[in-house]
């Protein structure tokens, strides 16, 4: 049943990478039940992930929301600082999405105390890029400046020219 | 992306394009 598990998280990796989301989401909603099953957290936390992802390409971004939340509270229960951060920067992206910049800024602003806590230059100039877009959407240009001139300056910092 | 402005999209797009590829390894 645990190979059983692990097979099925393989196919939905395979499935998706081959853009069959859809195939996907089956055997990743098999590898989640399988690992509910087993109280293998990591597995569960990886599942949530998956399938946010491929609901992402499905255009259902609500559904990938749930699942995203999922897999924070898991990665705050598991102490999991970089997949926490990656999680609200994927719940970030997906307010973006759904046109809701509120929620969208507030998830991107988690992201940005993480990326900062673990000195993650990167995600903390995606936080910024991502910032600056959103503040852009509602209308509120000095944080829009503020973020986007820290965006500048660390993809300057990281030789980024693009 | 209809009824966004491209500017407000490209940190998105660009999430998009990272996580076509991006897989939870078992």
């Amino acid at each position: 049943r645990a190979a059983q598990g692990r097979a099925y998280g393989n196919l939905g990796n395979t499935h998706y990478l081959l853009g069959n989301f859809q195939n996907a989401v089956v055997s990743h909603e098999q590898r989640l039940l399988i690992a509910k099953e087993f109280g293998d957290r990591s597995a569960e936390r990886r599942a949530y992930s998956n399938l946010g992802n491929a609901f992402i390409f499905l255009g259902e971004f609500e559904m990938a929301a749930e699942y995203y939340k999922r897999t924070l509270q898991l990665a705050r229960q598991l102490k999991d600082r970089a997949v926490e951060a990656q999680s609200c920067y994927s719940l970030g992206n997906t307010y973006t999405l759904l046109q809701d910049f509120e929620k969208a800024i507030d998830y991107h602003l988690k992201h940005l105390v993480i990326a900062k806590e673990l000195s993650d230059r990167v995600g903390e100039g995606r936080a910024c890029w991502s910032l600056g877009n959103a503040y852009t959407a509602l209308g509120n240009h000095d944080q829009a400046v503020h973020f986007a001139e820290r965006h500048l300056e660390i993809s300057r910092e990281l030789g980024d020219r693009n | 992306f209809h009824r966004m402005n491209l500017m407000q999209v490209d940190s998105v797009q660009r999430w998009m394009d990272d996580l076509m590829v991006m897989t939870e390894c078992e």
